[in-house]
């Protein structure tokens, strides 16, 4: 009888884990929004926003996304400059962005 | 300041081949 009540639990709490799962992902960080990641589409929004005629930093990037290591703005910013969204100006640690929206 | 208008350039042409 034991062995019958455990067999009958397993399959329940593995079914309420995967609702569960699903239902959370409002929290994830790294869903792709129109072909970008969570990451990458802070970083295009904040060098859009930026009014500084030779773009924004790195450093300032890294400033406003403090849960976001250097390497992982870096690597943002490189995508989106090879996909066109953003191009360096004054040197390579300053971005804008090319929608002029 | 040139090269800026090139990099510019090439940003806005990757940008319009991938819209096409």
């Amino acid at each position: 009888r034991n062995n019958l009540m455990s067999a009958s639990r397993v399959p329940q709490s593995f079914s309420s884990a995967g609702i569960g799962d699903v239902g959370g992902y409002g929290g994830g960080s790294s869903l792709p929004v129109n072909g970008l990641t969570a990451h990458q589409s802070q970083v295009l929004n904040l060098i859009k926003n930026c009014p500084v005629p030779e773009g924004m930093s790195l450093q300032e990037l890294k400033l406003q996304l403090q849960n976001m290591s250097m390497a992982t703005i870096k690597q943002a910013v490189e995508f989106l400059s090879s996909e066109g969204h953003i191009y360096s100006t004054v040197d390579d640690d300053h971005y804008k962005s090319t929608d002029a929206e | 300041l040139e090269r800026i208008r090139r990099n510019k350039e090439v940003a806005l042409q990757r940008l319009g081949e991938r819209n096409v």
